[in-house]
């Protein structure tokens, strides 16, 4: 349904515009780098089953994600590796690891390598943006570009909301995909103080600066 | 975009 191909293209276009900015400015300062290697990891576990994808929008979209996460880590480890600054990267990620990794393992659907992978990617994308955030909180502002990533990275998960309620009343067959909406649900809450800040600010054209 | 099983979204 629209709600959830908005999201997907949401998703991607996040994507774009990071490599963009990277590109653009010869630089990824005001990236997490350990964002990017969750997000890699999440793509990962969550896609263990691209072989047997039967849709082929998923596939394409599985492989673009997947594709252009290992370029982005490419370009931040290496080719822009200057101006990548691990001082300001400093949340603890393996909080992280552990939160998804303990959920993945009380409540996966099935205990199957795949389901268990799946249920700790679905987790771990919910808090994967908290070093990005965090990032951004000390630094005290940050790029238009960046603002731009992170706000499209957000709709694209809250995008899933409607998408789970149109599905709910209009697939009878469709059962509730409980992990991925509680999951989904509390990643757009970690983002809506910055989504707050990003309405105020960006949408008048101002510079993105934290109060 | 219905998928056996596994899960449909990405």
């Amino acid at each position: 349904n629209i709600f959830r191909v908005l999201g997907d293209f949401s998703h991607l276009a996040s994507i774009f515009i990071l490599l963009h900015k990277i590109q653009q400015l010869k630089s990824c300062s005001g990236i997490s780098f350990k964002s990017q290697v969750l997000y890699m990891l999440v793509y990962i576990t969550r896609y263990l089953d691209l072989p047997w994808t039967s849709s082929p929008y998923n596939f394409i979209f599985k492989v673009l994600f997947i594709s252009s996460e290992l370029y982005i880590i490419y370009l931040m480890a290496r080719a822009y590796k200057p101006t990548n600054d691990p001082n300001l990267d400093t949340f603890h990620v393996e909080f992280l690891l552990g939160f998804a990794g303990l959920l993945a393992l009380l409540f996966p659907y099935k205990y199957t390598i795949l389901e268990v992978f799946w249920a700790f990617s679905i987790w771990l994308e919910s808090v994967a943006i908290l070093p990005q955030l965090f990032m951004l909180q000390r630094t005290g502002e940050a790029e238009a570009m960046t603002a731009h990533y992170i706000a499209a990275l957000g709709m694209y998960r809250a995008l899933y909301i409607p998408n789970w309620i149109y599905r709910y009343f209009s697939e009878p067959t469709h059962k509730v995909d409980t992990i991925a909406v509680t999951a989904g649900i509390l990643q757009t809450i970690l983002y809506s103080d910055f989504f707050w800040i990003y309405y105020t600010k960006v949408m008048r054209g101002e510079k993105f600066k934290l109060p | 975009k219905k998928e056996e099983g596994g899960h449909d979204e990405l």
